[in-house]
């Protein structure tokens, strides 16, 4: 009940803060309660400050900002409880090339310290070129799907040829 | 428990059977627009026990079973199976069988679905549960679907509680 | 009427004042993630009457005005300039003065907005038919927001009329 | 009224079926009128059916299909009664390199065909590459925003530094 809701959030907001920091070179942020004393009812808020700027309403944020500001969310969540697998459909679409970058860094911290098996759909060469394996999904038959293994060598030649 | 495989035939874009292995490390999947990459992850949401259609982006649960295109007609059935590695025999007690589970989640049209954890019918609520232990689930945190990344941050404080509640 | 150039001077992130020329063809607008390109798109949608605080992403209309970094303080005002060529008159007739109008919109801390075309004071609504009648404003399809392509198809059979309307 | 709706209709609808198939590099596409007999009343629904693919609801369309499927109507509007301005704000991040290049070629079209200006936010070098004039917005000072012009020459060199 509410000790294992607190243990829960001190846990996950020590994680939200340092990994926040690292995805943006510097800033703050923290989670609190709000709404309620009580845990089990209170809603969650989420302080954000990137490097350099005021404390603002988290709709201020970019659309990149809140990509990463959720990444950092979600994988503190992953720190204090992990899963056995993610999947990322798309999530470095907003991002631009150097916090793409930083994604990747922090998707590679995350293998080394879980033992979750990750599953990232993106578009980007910069993430493509980051993956331990890859797959293709092609249409080579219209309307129907079908999975290819792709070497990883012609993995950089490829983009989006497949 | 570990994901090791995961296996489709006749769900959405699927008409073949198709198996996407699940190694440690990073997986990464790309291809053109429309070519079924989303329909991959909604694929192992469904066998892990997705109730609503809606997050099947399907206007019924039908919806998931493979259609047609121009050169081949539609099925009636589609099927899913995520092959589990339970050496560490974490699965809850009733379903602790082997060191290999294989959850199958199968629909007929017009008739709803069955699953079934090694060839053996089990109910949907059992299979939830084996996952929520584990975990994970349909409705995990780690499945992060296409444009959503941004909706945790403009969603109500409350919602978000039930993200704390999934790190307990 | 022909859009000439947008003029920010402390709204939102936009300190210092700045100038966008908008010439004819393709305008691109790049920069790393957080730097200000969307500011200005609701720059843009807020000088032609945008009277929703939640358009703007904001938790007040306040929050448009720049609230200061970690070297400078915050402003208390913000104004916003739209340059437009009206050399073909075709302006509603109460506010066809001129071959080139200047829109502005200028917003005090706590004390509201106030517009004015060519230096003289007018109500929101005047501005808001003036870019109507161009088939434009603040609520104009061609003005697409971050994330937001896909809306257009999820939304609502009836809210899609809008677009239509928007046609006629 | 209803007549002046109706042939909005009937211009968005040739439009949008001509745009959709341009886009797509074939299938088709229309609009009808749904959930009631007046035109004044009802709603427009969208037929969307990808090349070699049966028509299926609009929400099983991908994401990157969706993106294509209503920029094609927002362009059909366009045509029918051109705005003077047009702002896209990260419209190309759910498309894949070929699909970018197809979108840019209706921007060109367009650009050609009505008197509209465009004013096209990107993270993608592609789109970057086919524009006639260059902005970056930077924080040389951090919080504050700056708008540079960019030389087109050294654009291709200098995608996400700004
Ligand atoms: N039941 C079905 N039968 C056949 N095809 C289907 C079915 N359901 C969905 N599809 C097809 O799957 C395609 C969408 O696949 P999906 O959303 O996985 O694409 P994607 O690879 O994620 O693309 P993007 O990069 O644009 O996000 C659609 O074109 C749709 O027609
Ligand atoms: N009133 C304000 N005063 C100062 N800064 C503000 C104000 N309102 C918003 N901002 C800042 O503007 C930034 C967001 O800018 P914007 O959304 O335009 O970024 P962007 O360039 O579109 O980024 P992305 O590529 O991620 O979409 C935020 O970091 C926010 O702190
Ligand atoms: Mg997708
Ligand atoms: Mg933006």
């Amino acid at each position: 009940g509410r000790a294992r809701l607190n243990d829960a959030f001190d846990k996950v907001n020590a994680h939200f803060s340092d990994l926040f920091t690292t995805l943006f070179g510097g800033g703050t942020a923290e989670l609190t309660f709000v709404e309620s004393e009580d845990p089990l009812e209170a809603g969650l808020e989420i302080l954000a400050r990137p490097p350099g700027k005021k404390p603002q309403t988290l709709t201020l944020l970019s659309g990149g900002e809140q990509a990463l500001t959720a990444m950092a969310l979600i994988f503190a969540v992953f720190l204090t409880n992990p899963a056995p697998i993610c999947v990322l459909d798309e999530v470095d679409a907003p991002l631009d090339d150097a916090n793409v970058e930083r994604f990747c860094n922090l998707l590679d911290s995350m293998v080394e310290r879980t033992d979750t098996r990750f599953v990232v759909i993106t578009h980007n060469p910069i993430t493509m070129a980051r993956v331990d394996r890859l797959f293709g999904v092609t249409m080579a038959e219209r309307g129907v799907s079908q999975l290819v293994s792709i070497d990883l060598t012609t993995a950089h030649a490829v983009r989006e040829a497949v | 428990m570990k994901f090791e495989r995961l296996r489709l035939h006749g769900f959405k874009s699927f008409c073949d059977q198709t198996d996407l292995v699940l190694e440690p490390g990073l997986t990464g999947v790309v291809g053109p627009n429309g070519c079924g990459k989303s329909n991959l992850v909604e694929a192992m949401r469904w066998v892990m026990g997705e109730s609503s259609y809606k997050a099947m982006r399907a206007s019924g649960m039908d919806d998931v079973i493979f259609s047609g295109s121009s050169n081949r007609p539609g099925r009636n059935s589609a099927e899913v199976t995520l092959i589990l590695d339970n050496s560490d025999r974490s699965a809850p007690a009733a379903l602790n069988v082997a060191d290999t589970l294989e959850v199958t989640r199968r629909i007929e049209r017009e008739q709803g679905s069955v699953y079934r954890v090694n060839g053996r019918e089990v109910r949907a609520r059992d299979v939830q549960l084996l996952f929520a232990d584990a975990s994970t689930g349909a409705h995990s945190p780690a499945l992060v679907r296409q444009g959503q990344i941004g909706e945790l941050i403009s969603s109500k404080p409350v919602k978000r509680r039930a993200l704390l509640e999934e790190a307990a």
